[in-house]
């Protein structure tokens, strides 16, 4: 049975999509088939995957809408072990038509007990939204992960997102819980990353990662490429610090 | 009769609130009246220059769904010349509520039709979606300022904005203009800046303004401390930088 973790969190910008492709990748590196589903119209995990949006047809848009099984969109990327549900620009509509649905919220839900799937994980990539979108990861999901770079606004948004999880666990899935805050563009010379470093570890006790993500240009190059930071550039402070990262959940997800 | 310079694009994390209240706060330095309005319910252009989100009744949220009119939500900042349409909250709603309601995308532009204002300015600083909190300030204003990182995911995403400002012209604002692409967070020492700044000036020639904003930890630090840039360190790079580029939009806007 595959464990589900969505990659979430309101605040733009903070490396939702990069953790995404490259924790997928790094399982996979593991040994494990993992399933990387791209929840936001953007389609930034699809084609940092190298695959076309909107050139690969069911997307999750369809599966959403009814209209294709979950089974149907599964791609092959070229990097062995990691499968992906692309998005596709039709998504962005998928908030106001599923609006008016009755169990919107819990579609994703819905379809991850009707498929038998051969993936140990799932990794999901939600928009920067507390969205419909994100609501149908959350709903789906069994742990979230919370990327977070050490700034002000980023530390602002957190009580929203933990409120949010709240009232999904309170509703629609009970068993939902954080996987942990992942430290991304960390940068140690700053007074401020240690501020909110701080911060954060004395509100969030335990929940934050000790593998912390810093700031390496090789990872903004990479989905240039269509490929995970393993793949573009191994020996980088990038790749290592997703390998630690991978290796860190992976054993916070076994002692469960 | 004031210029409306909507702040927007779906992208997270470009730069779009630090612009705002940046601009916002150098046109007022330049003795010009600005009103600063917050689009987004995650609230950073609201405390951003000082005001504690929620706390300011009525916010945009309760103006948009039609409980207050437009001059009863503007409340002075701490900053000379600066006023601003504090967000709460509650705006994430307004998605969900407005998504039924006849004319929802033009709520905002019909107030500003109602409203006579006082300011020489007005900048909406919007969410990272193409959501209807977006498409309400894009329809009310005159032009567009989308800010953007010279990076690949940001690069692929310039086209969705700008396929929405062409049907947001198309239909409800037909006087609707891109004011300027404005380069942020801009590290000349990296191949990929210089590759995708050549690739946009290229693609979208006269429209990416000349001034860069270079990534600067003062930008990041002075939101903490409710201050616009000018405010919290004059001296810094992000202060000359941002007072750069207000002159030169003001350029533009004066000689249009
Ligand atoms: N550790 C890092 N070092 C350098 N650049 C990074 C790092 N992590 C992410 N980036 C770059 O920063 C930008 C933002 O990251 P990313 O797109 O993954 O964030 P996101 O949270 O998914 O954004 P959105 O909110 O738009 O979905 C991207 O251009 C990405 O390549
Ligand atoms: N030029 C800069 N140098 C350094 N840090 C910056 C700069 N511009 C913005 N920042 C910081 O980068 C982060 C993202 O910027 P900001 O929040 O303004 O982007 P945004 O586009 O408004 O994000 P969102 O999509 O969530 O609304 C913030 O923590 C901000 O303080
Ligand atoms: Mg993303
Ligand atoms: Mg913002």
């Amino acid at each position: 049975v595959a464990d589900w973790i969505a990659i979430a969190n309101q605040k733009g910008g903070v490396g939702k999509t990069t953790t995404a492709i490259n924790l997928a990748a790094a399982f996979a590196a593991a040994d494990c088939r993992v399933l990387l589903v791209d929840c936001d119209p953007q389609c930034n995990a699809t084609s940092g995957v190298g695959i076309l949006p909107g050139a690969a047809r069911p997307s999750l848009y369809e599966v959403l809408i009814g209209e294709a099984p979950l089974q149907d969109a599964i791609v092959q990327t070229a990097f062995d072990g990691l499968d992906a549900v692309p998005a596709s620009p039709d998504l962005a509509g998928a908030n106001v038509e599923l609006a008016l649905e009755h169990g919107r919220a819990v579609r994703l839900r819905g379809l991850r007990g009707e498929t038998a799937l051969p993936h140990d994980f799932v990794i999901l990539d939600c928009p920067p939204a507390l969205d419909l979108l994100t609501l149908n990861a959350l709903a789906a999901t069994d742990t979230v992960l919370i990327p977070m770079h050490c700034e002000y606004f980023a530390l602002e948004g957190i009580s929203a997102i933990m409120r949010t999880l709240d009232s999904v666990k309170a509703s629609v899935n009970p068993s939902l819980s954080v996987e942990g805050i992942l430290l991304t563009m960390y940068d140690r010379r700053t007074t401020l990353t240690k501020q909110v470093d701080s911060e954060l570890r004395a509100h969030f006790n335990g929940l934050v990662l000790d593998t912390v993500i810093p700031r390496n240009v090789r990872l903004a190059e990479a989905p240039s490429h269509g490929k995970p930071i393993l793949q573009y550039d191994i020996r980088s402070k990038g790749a290592e610090s997703y390998l630690a990262a991978a290796r860190e959940i992976l054993a916070r997800v076994r002692s469960r």
